[in-house]
């Protein structure tokens, strides 16, 4: 699955 | 958020307005490829369309907004204000070169074949060869302004530190992005000759002028 991960970084 | 990534983007930070002072103080751009600020400023573009969707912090969505207005801001000075005194004439890397295989790679290799995500991936990608022009610029003039080895000092040890910002991540939080990661390698090995210049050199005070 794709698992949502948050674009946190710049 | 960790130290390696705080002070990684500050150096970059610091970086960008390194060179945008030296243009503004200088009223001069020589030695400075504008075809490197034109992939920074759409490097940054693409990869922060989702400044308005995706809130992360205050400090996220501000940084941001600096990188976008300062890159723009810098390629303004560069091609508009002074361009008198840019050097077209050195500043001959072919970007289509760059910007082409780059977009291509970024369609086929990414995370998620959304346009949001390719854009990313094509930011990564572009970020990572975005120097090119300027090291080509100053491999063809054998030397660089003392400030401006100060600026790609800053700028390459940025993503240097993002590195250490990932291992950190990997090992702590388990978070890992194999794109990013290899990007940032490639990125960071392009500046391992200049680092290496800017040690022997830059730091006992001479200019750094290449071996002829």
């Amino acid at each position: 699955q794709k698992e949502e991960t948050k674009k946190d970084e710049l | 958020m960790n130290i390696f990534r705080l002070v990684g983007d500050l150096s970059h930070l610091l970086a960008i307005f390194v060179l945008l002072l030296k243009i503004w103080k200088s009223r001069s751009c020589a030695g400075v490829s504008g075809k490197s600020q034109i992939l920074f400023a759409l490097v940054f573009i693409t990869r922060y369309l989702d400044l308005f969707t995706n809130f992360i912090s205050v400090y996220n969505s501000l940084m941001k907004v600096i990188f976008i207005a300062s890159t723009v801001a810098t390629v303004y000075l560069m091609y508009i204000k002074f361009k008198a005194t840019y050097d077209s004439n050195h500043d001959t890397f072919r970007i289509e070169f760059l910007v082409v295989p780059v977009g291509g790679l970024a369609f086929l290799v990414n995370h998620d074949f959304t346009p949001l995500e390719i854009l990313w991936t094509f930011s990564i990608y572009l970020e990572s060869v975005a120097i090119l022009p300027q090291l080509f610029m100053i491999s063809k003039t054998g030397e660089a302004e003392t400030i401006t080895s100060h600026y790609l000092f800053a700028l390459g040890s940025y993503r240097a530190l993002y590195l250490l910002n990932w291992i950190y991540r990997y090992y702590f939080e388990g978070y890992f992005d194999l794109i990013a990661v290899v990007a940032g390698c490639v990125q960071t090995i392009l500046y391992c000759d200049f680092f290496y210049l800017y040690i022997t050199k830059v730091m006992w005070g001479k200019k750094l002028s290449l071996p002829a």
